[in-house]
């Protein structure tokens, strides 16, 4: 554990509690892909089955039922609780361009060829395009709450974290996951574009980021 | 390469 990781998974948590804690106090997941948090469920899903199997520490034991458990309850706000307020309509991405060739990818590119494995390869895989939808959502509509940017800014924040505690083990332990690092720059790259207009529209103080 | 099969991280 260094202060890079340990940063990088509270802004993830943080980023999770924004978006569940808008959604609960507005009473509306407008805005919101419901596709994209799916997304997310299955990737926490597929990724912690070793919950069952291996024992790493209670800190990491501990996050992964919270980030299950939250990322489980935004799931069911969009899609139970708040559903007439699902804007459907403009959550319109394909997801099966993104699980298709992320499956056919976690059968080609995994440490071992076993059920744990390629599930853990496929969540890796899927977490770095998962945020698609809801990038896609705003293209379409044209504007973002302030709120969800700060969202996607946390969850931007997150993955330039991981990145740097990567940079810290491979020099402090020669750790180097290559699965981990390569998809989680792609990941990264994402982020970039709408790091640009974050703090060029949102921090200067709009209450809605609109894509000029 | 070094394999990672016990992953650590979230």
């Amino acid at each position: 554990m260094n202060v890079f990781r340990l940063a990088g998974d509270v802004s993830h948590l943080v980023a999770i509690i924004i978006l569940l804690l808008k959604i609960w106090r507005s009473r509306s997941c407008a805005g919101i892909s419901g596709k994209s948090q799916l997304l997310f469920a299955l990737v926490f899903t597929t990724r912690y089955l070793d919950l069952f199997t291996v024992y790493i520490s209670a800190y990491n034991t501990i996050m992964k039922v919270v980030f299950l458990a939250l990322s489980y309850a935004t799931v069911y706000l969009i899609y139970m609780r708040f559903r007439n307020t699902y804007d459907s309509e403009n959550d319109s991405f394909r997801v099966e361009f993104l699980l298709v060739p992320v499956i056919g990818l976690s059968f080609l590119e995994h440490y071992a060829f076993t059920p744990m494995e390629v599930l853990w390869t496929f969540s890796i895989f899927l977490e770095a395009v998962a945020i698609m939808p809801q990038l896609f959502m705003i293209t379409k509509t044209g504007e973002a709450e302030s709120i969800t940017t700060h969202y996607l800014f946390f969850l931007g924040l997150y993955r330039a974290l991981y990145i740097a505690n990567w940079v810290w083990r491979y020099h402090t332990e020669g750790f180097f996951d290559q699965i981990a690092v390569v998809s989680g720059v792609v990941q990264t790259i994402f982020y970039c574009d709408f790091f640009y207009l974050y703090v060029t529209k949102v921090v200067q103080g709009r209450s809605k980021m609109s894509l000029p | 390469w070094k394999h990672h099969v016990l992953h650590d991280e979230l």
